[in-house]
């Protein structure tokens, strides 16, 4: 049975996609079979590797038509160990439409043990927000990780997920797990990065990952190349953190 | 009659609250009577402000309650010529509530033609979305400002806003006009930045603000200490920047 990983947040602009996309190559470098899907309408895992034009088969058929198998949604990665599910919800009313399928948030849970037994890791990207894509991802998923920025407004926002997360665990799926947070984008030479994330640890000690993700000028660019960091430039802090932190993962975990 | 102003972006964490929190001060340091409403059920306006506690009164009754007058909503500045609308959409089920009024996309716009009229401007802050209570927000404006980050995936995302705002028009509201785009964070020191810039500047032209928002590490400490980077620093370049901002708006709008 595969690991299930989603990077969930409220806050805005703290990671997830930059995690998800580098996360999944960090485990396909390591030899495990991964799928990583696109559960944000915004679909930047497909910008995060470059993909023009449309996409005809994605996530969209993946939620709303069991009948299409999930072999011929995915689009094979060239022969790095990954396969991809890319966000084709492109219009406001396809977004709409599939409000019906969502409101039952184990829809992508269903489709992905029935037919993505396969893998080894199911990673996922989420919006930011706390809606029925996010509920469903999080639903799906063994292991909720909750990307956090050292700094003051994103650590409000968490404090506002927790909550919501908890009523989620209440009313809508009692087995909702948060795997950690990950302090993502950090700056030694920032004195608020720096305050925040030793309050952190300090506070929520084991709840926290080891792996801290630093700012990193290759992530930058590596994304602007539309490339994962590990494959732009693997001896980067970036590369390694995301290697460490799928280290972390499997010893934590115990997924070897 | 107020001019109202919405930052509106589907990317998170590219500086919509920031900037709103921010030109709402810089105009009113410049003697201009402000009222800043948070439509973010995330709430940042008021962590940006260092506002604890429960509101009992906020964006909630504006939005579903007409029987409670716009002056008992309000959390009136202390002096600074600012008058806020906090955020107080707390829980998911308050957030479904809500789902009916919003459906029609003038209810924000009504409520503040009839009654905030004693504003020279009105600022809204906005998720990182293009559902319902940001096409309320986007209504009820004036001026739609896209905040830019210079990175590949903000980039990618601008497109497909620009799409859903096209179809906005036609679809809900052929009023709406997007006023200009705000490049925000930059870092002159990282090539991506410096590259994007320029190729954003050559494609739309007059639909960027001639101001940048630079990279400031004063803006992410007055961030943490609950305060505007103008009442922190008045002379850092973040605090000259929005100032400047906020006369380029009055010039290029003819508001003066
Ligand atoms: N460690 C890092 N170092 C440098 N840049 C980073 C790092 N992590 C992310 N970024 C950049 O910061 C921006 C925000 O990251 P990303 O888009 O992954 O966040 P997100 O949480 O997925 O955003 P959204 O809320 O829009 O989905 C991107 O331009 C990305 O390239
Ligand atoms: N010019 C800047 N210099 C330094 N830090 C900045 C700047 N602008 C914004 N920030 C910081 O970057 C983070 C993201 O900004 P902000 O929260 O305003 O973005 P947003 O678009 O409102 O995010 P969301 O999508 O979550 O609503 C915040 O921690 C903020 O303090
Ligand atoms: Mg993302
Ligand atoms: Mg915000």
């Amino acid at each position: 049975m595969p690991t299930t990983i989603v990077f969930a947040s409220e806050k805005g602009g703290v990671g997830k996609t930059t995690s998800a996309v580098n996360l999944a190559m960090a485990f396909a470098v390591g030899g495990y079979r991964v799928l990583l899907v696109d559960m944000d309408p915004q679909g930047s895992i497909r910008f995060s590797y470059g993909i023009k034009g449309q996409v005809t088969r994605g996530t969209r058929q993946l939620l709303a038509d069991p009948a299409i198998p999930l072999k011929e949604i995915i689009h094979p990665g060239s022969g790095n160990g990954m396969d991809y599910v890319f966000s084709n919800i492109e219009t406001l009313d396809q977004e709409r439409q599939l409000e019906t399928v969502l409101a039952d948030p184990y829809t992508l849970q269903r489709r992905l043990n029935a037919e993505a037994t396969a893998y080894d890791f199911i990673i996922l990207d989420a919006p930011a927000s706390t809606k029925t894509l996010t509920v469903n991802a999080m639903t799906a998923a063994d292991l909720v990780i909750l990307p956090l920025q050292c700094e003051s407004l994103a650590i409000k926002s968490l404090k506002r997920f927790l909550m919501a997360f908890r009523s989620l665990q209440m009313k809508v799926n009692p087995n909702l797990r948060i795997a950690g947070i990950l302090l993502t984008m950090y700056d030694r030479g920032v004195e608020v990065h720096r305050r925040i994330s030793r309050e952190v640890y300090e506070t929520l000690q084991d709840a926290v990952f080891k792996t801290i993700i630093p700012k990193s000028k290759e992530i930058t660019e590596a994304s602007a190349l539309g490339q994962s960091v590990i494959t732009y430039s693997i001896n980067s802090v970036g590369a390694t953190a995301y290697i460490r932190l799928s280290k972390e993962i499997l010893d934590r975990f115990h997924l070897r």
